[in-house]
């Protein structure tokens, strides 16, 4: 396994390099990576080894060649499967973005408690009660689970989804969770990006 | 300037102590900080004694003096006033989550495009329309701003932020933007956050 470092490193290099593929761009040189990304040309260019690529090209490394090599690291070949729990607006705004995002990464159920939701399809997918967690994620082979409850309902929702068999969890709700240990856990909280923004942007 | 990896740190620890708080736990010692946030002893005594704090604490460091001594840190002390760009799903989500988080980091407007937002209030914010970015932004004080709208608009909405005098972004929409030198753009993508879950979360 690499480090978690790395791989953040490759997804955000993929993501350069699919919009670099939406505008027509086939080759990149290492260098306008490093820029894209503010990273020296040295961790650049490890890192397009560790895809697999060596020698420099001299009209730069084919786009599409490397955006399939990412793959190979990152994807796992029989995709995964994501449900979501909590299709309120952050819920939704994810689910909206991100189906068909990532053609191994597929979201196949959501989940929520309010009857208005539940039992219908919402962006193309079934949205069931959290009640029946169990029966679907077993069901539908369900690999990794996103948390976008309401914050007094995070511990249940997580622990829900651990015996259910959820072995990857991605938590907006920024309840601190303790998992067990074969559980994957990761976090997100928009004040952290935007007190950045707020300690860089002064003078 | 701190670099951006220890301002994210003291961040996270801020959340984590301000958690301890709101639970009744008033000391806290360096080797539970380090285990809450998975780094090193070292790390943390390094980033306790950038806080201002020296010499080992025997019932530990009292939470609410290391959450004022990241605040003298991370916040400026007049405050920055915070707009958000485009109050859909995630725009939406983000006003309700973050209102009244942080003192010194305040959403004083918001703008869409929206006829049945612009002109009214949102969660106790007044909604603007964007073609009055120029005004409010100079009447508002408006140092940073989130930008949370489509992504075919994502260019202009920068554009017209920092044309305004804005000089700090977050940006949600994952289009990559092209800024100006002084002004700090952060980006945040929760593809990459569920690609490290799908890795380490798969055997
Ligand atoms: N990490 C971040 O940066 C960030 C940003 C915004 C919001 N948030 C958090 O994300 C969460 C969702 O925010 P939101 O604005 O979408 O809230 P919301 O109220 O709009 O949506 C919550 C949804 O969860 C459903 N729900 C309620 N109880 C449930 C349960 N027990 N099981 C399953 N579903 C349940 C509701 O019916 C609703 O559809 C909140 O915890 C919020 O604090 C985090
Ligand atoms: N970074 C991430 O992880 C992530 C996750 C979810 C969504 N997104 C992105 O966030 C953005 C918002 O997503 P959403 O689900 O809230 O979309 P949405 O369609 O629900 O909301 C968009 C809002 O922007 C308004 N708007 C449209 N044109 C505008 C303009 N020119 N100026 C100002 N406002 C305008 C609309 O009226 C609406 O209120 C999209 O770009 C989406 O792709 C990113």
């Amino acid at each position: 396994k690499l480090p978690a470092k790395t791989v953040e490193r490759l997804s955000e290099y993929r993501r350069t390099l699919i919009n670099c593929m939406n505008h027509g761009k086939e080759y990149i040189y290492s260098h306008e990576l490093a820029q894209f990304h503010h990273k020296t040309a040295v961790q650049v260019r490890r890192d397009i080894m560790l895809m697999g690529f060596s020698g420099v090209q001299r009209k730069g490394y084919k786009v599409k060649e490397m955006i399939d090599a990412i793959g190979r690291i990152l994807d796992y070949k029989n995709g995964q499967n994501v449900g979501i729990v909590g299709i309120g607006h952050l819920g939704t705004a994810i689910l909206q973005y991100f189906t068909g995002k990532r053609p191994k990464l597929r979201v196949v159920a959501i989940f929520d408690v309010d009857e208005k939701k539940t039992g219908r399809e919402i962006n193309g997918v079934h949205c069931y009660h959290v009640d029946t967690i169990p029966e679907v994620v077993e069901r539908e082979n369900i690999d990794l689970g996103i948390i976008t409850v309401p914050p007094e309902f995070a511990k249940e929702t997580a622990e829900g989804l651990i015996n259910a068999g959820i072995r990857g969890i991605l938590n907006f709700t920024t309840v601190p969770l303790n998992v067990p240990e074969d559980v994957y856990l990761e976090e997100y909280d928009m004040i952290t990006s935007l007190e950045k923004v707020a300690y860089f942007a002064r003078g």
